[in-house]
């Protein structure tokens, strides 16, 4: 009690979320030929150390204390890429059940951090449905996870209970696995 | 404003992670 969300607040999240893959829908192909910046070394889609790294920065990946000389809005190296459109429309759907696993297995032994939920959120929203039953089990192991690391939380204040309730509530209500549901 | 459509203004290239912290604050507030 009071670390699961109302059922008014997943309602809204399924509406804004079946919104917001409508739009990318129909931005795909204008975000696909944007051409990427420099800086931007886009992981082959089989190397799941890179995508790791890619995503969640050098920083988590290694864990290791950014030292206070770093920049830490600059350098997506250390801090990990941000899921831009012009980098997620770039990705085919094994591309992204592919990076969906690797961030889901690295999910299952460690902590919850921003990063994260960002790319997991933005894959989420590219998946499409129906989905294959690779891409179920991995959803499902994923809002369970979410389900196991919240249960774990010592209060409500913590700023991942909010993260933790969306992927649940996507997962759930938005793919169907209506008894994984709050 | 300025003859931006709300559409370009929230499609550009952060859109999904506006939309993810849009989420993830609603909650805080909910």
């Amino acid at each position: 009690v009071g670390f699961s969300p109302s059922l008014r607040w997943q309602q809204q999240q399924v509406s804004n979320f079946s919104e917001v893959r409508q739009s990318i829908n129909k931005h795909r192909q204008h975000w696909k030929a944007q051409a990427l910046d420099d800086n931007v070394i886009m992981p082959k889609p089989d190397d799941e150390e890179g995508w790791k790294k890619f995503c969640l920065g050098e920083n988590i990946y290694y864990n290791t204390t950014p030292t206070q000389s770093d920049d830490p809005g600059l350098d997506y190296v250390k801090v990990g890429f941000p899921p831009f459109l012009s980098i997620v429309c770039r990705l085919s759907q094994a591309s992204i059940s592919a990076v969906l696993e690797n961030l889901i297995n690295w999910f299952g032994e460690r902590e919850f951090v921003p990063q994260l939920g960002r790319w997991l959120y933005a894959l989420l929203a590219c998946l499409e449905k129906p989905l294959l039953p690779e891409a179920h089990s991995l959803i499902r192991q994923l809002a369970r996870r979410c389900s196991e690391v919240r249960a774990n939380l010592e209060t409500k204040e913590d700023e991942t209970l909010s993260a933790l309730n969306l992927m649940i509530c996507l997962v759930a209500r938005y793919f169907e696995q209506n008894d994984l549901a709050d | 404003g300025m003859g931006k459509s709300e559409d370009s203004d929230i499609w550009d290239d952060t859109a999904l992670i506006k939309a993810y912290d849009k989420a993830v604050a609603s909650f805080k507030n909910s």
